[in-house]
């Protein structure tokens, strides 16, 4: 019921998101800090706002899976596939699946969980890949400084199609 | 500058060296005879499919979404 018929986005502008698991290699406050400044991320430009929760259904959840883990997509192991997310108008609404197998860190070496779980969560909030090498929907991973990271044009036109620009009155 | 996985480079090493046989520079171009070019190629044309191949190992050993495009 919180997604728009027809149209590809959610029809609400607060959402909660859920860290179901957690990579071997991180602290769960990195990752907590990595999904937070993702979310983040999308939240500034645009009206959306995202509340974690703990325990029970959220719209977002956001887990770590190795190999095949019946949602049909199987990961392959460390390198290769990253990530998927599902589109809100598909079966597993909100669902962000992360490869367990990879490397995942808060900085440079492996793959820096931001950086994909940005890409990712711009899929669960109705983003399709950008052919625009600049665009963090490009569906390769490419390592960019996140203390100095800002989605490209192309990003914000997008994600503003589906949600609208953010109000001077949503700035805290 | 991505950052492929230490694993990853040989392949791109292969993707690489596969391809500098073909797109050589301007410098090194007048260094070939016309029968090395001839048969550079002849190689080019009947490793067409291989070329394709290749390019897909390269494009599914880059990390990279498991979305595919145009998915719902």
């Amino acid at each position: 019921t919180s997604i728009s018929p027809g149209r590809c986005k959610w029809n609400k502008h607060t959402l909660t998101y859920r860290i179901i698991n957690y990579p071997h290699d991180m602290k769960p406050s990195a990752v907590k800090d990595s999904i937070y400044n993702a979310v983040s991320i999308w939240s500034n430009v645009t009206p959306l706002i995202f509340q974690q929760v703990q325990n029970g259904d959220a719209d977002i959840k956001v887990s770590f899976w190795q190999w095949a883990h019946e949602d049909g997509w199987p990961f392959d192991g460390p390198g290769g596939i990253l990530g998927h997310a599902f589109l809100p108008n598909s079966g597993n609404p909100g669902v962000v699946h992360f490869d367990k197998n990879e490397h995942w860190s808060a900085s440079d070496t492996g793959y820096n969980l931001f950086l994909v779980a940005t890409h990712e969560i711009g899929h669960s909030l109705g983003l399709q890949h950008s052919g625009n090498q600049s665009s963090i929907m490009y569906p390769t991973y490419w390592y960019h400084d996140p203390r100095t990271f800002q989605l490209s044009a192309d990003d914000i036109q997008r994600i503003q199609h589906l949600y609208g620009e953010k109000c001077s009155s949503d700035i805290p | 500058v991505p950052v492929p996985p230490a694993a990853d480079h040989k392949g791109w090493d292969f993707v690489e060296g596969y391809f500098h046989q073909f797109f050589l520079t301007k410098k090194e171009s007048p260094l070939l005879t016309q029968e090395t070019q001839t048969q550079l190629l002849q190689q080019f044309h009947r490793n067409g499919t291989d070329l394709l191949d290749m390019q897909m190992h390269a494009l599914l050993h880059q990390p990279h979404c498991g979305v595919p495009d145009g998915s719902d």
